[in-house]
């Protein structure tokens, strides 16, 4: 593996968005590109990753290898990047270790890491072609509002979404408290635009630590994406630079 | 209250 990334923040911010999510990962690669799958200690919450082999340049993989890494470890390394540098990742076809080299684009310094691999039984799970009945996409930095907001008052929210709008409603101790929005479209500030798709209302509650944490990829992307359907998991995408992505999924809370 | 689910019920081993 070869695998040659612009800037080097790009990694550091999506190793720092599922860190605390999940610890040790296998990071697939093959000639398409890396890609993560792990789930939370508890089954709740999955993290799903791809960066395409286009958002690399250059970008070579002979045989595909899984790179087990545990994410505190690589955060240690990330951070002796400068976020403008040049991340080179490389291993062999058998690796013990992954090498990053890191290259500031201004002066001549150049530091090189290698990082020990680890043997990880990852449960792979088949995630299904889902088409949502709803699909919400929205400012990230407002979704993270939302979630810090209402995470003050109570452990869950309810995602209601109609042809009214989105509405995320929550009860506590304290008393209740809920934010909607509706369609929306900001010709000057597009970053600002509200679009909800919708085929049919749909109604979910999810538990808002898992929320918060996912919002900790808000700096990826301008843009969030959340797709529901009646009792199957949320997914929250933040959509990066040539088709690579960040996505999570999260399981419902159910019944009475 | 609902009792919060894990993703095996939802997506399978493949």
């Amino acid at each position: 593996l070869e695998a040659r990334l612009e800037q080097a923040n790009l990694l550091k911010k999506v190793v720092d968005a599922i860190k605390d999510l999940v610890q040790d990962c296998n990071f697939d690669c093959n000639d398409s590109g890396i890609a993560l799958q792990a789930m939370d200690n508890s089954h709740v919450a999955l993290v799903s990753m791809m960066l395409k082999a286009e958002s690399f340049s250059p970008f070579r993989c002979d045989r595909n290898i899984a790179l087990g890494i545990n994410l505190s470890s690589l955060m240690k390394v990330l951070r002796c990047a400068q976020n403008e540098d040049i991340l080179t990742l490389k291993a062999d076809d058998a690796p013990d270790v992954v090498n990053l080299v890191f290259e500031s684009s201004e002066s001549d310094r150049l530091s090189e890491y290698d990082i020990k691999l680890m043997d990880i039984d990852q449960e792979h799970l088949g995630i299904p072609e889902t088409e949502y009945s709803a699909t919400i996409s929205m400012p990230a930095a407002e979704f993270q509002r939302i979630c810090r907001d209402l995470i003050a008052l109570s452990e869950s929210v309810a995602i209601e979404a109609t042809k009214e709008g989105v509405k995320f409603s929550c009860s506590g101790d304290i008393g209740n408290g809920a934010v909607t929005l509706r369609s929306h479209t900001n010709v000057e500030k597009p970053e600002l635009n509200v679009d909800i798709a919708l085929s049919e209302p749909v109604a979910l509650t999810f538990s808002l630590k898992y929320l918060v944490n996912f919002c900790k990829a808000s700096g990826l992307s301008g843009t969030v994406k959340l797709c529901l359907s009646s009792e199957v998991p949320l997914l929250v995408e933040y959509t990066l630079a040539s088709n690579s992505y960040l996505r999570f999924y999260l399981a419902p809370k159910i019944g009475d | 209250p609902p009792k919060q689910a894990t993703l095996g019920k939802f997506f399978g081993t493949p």
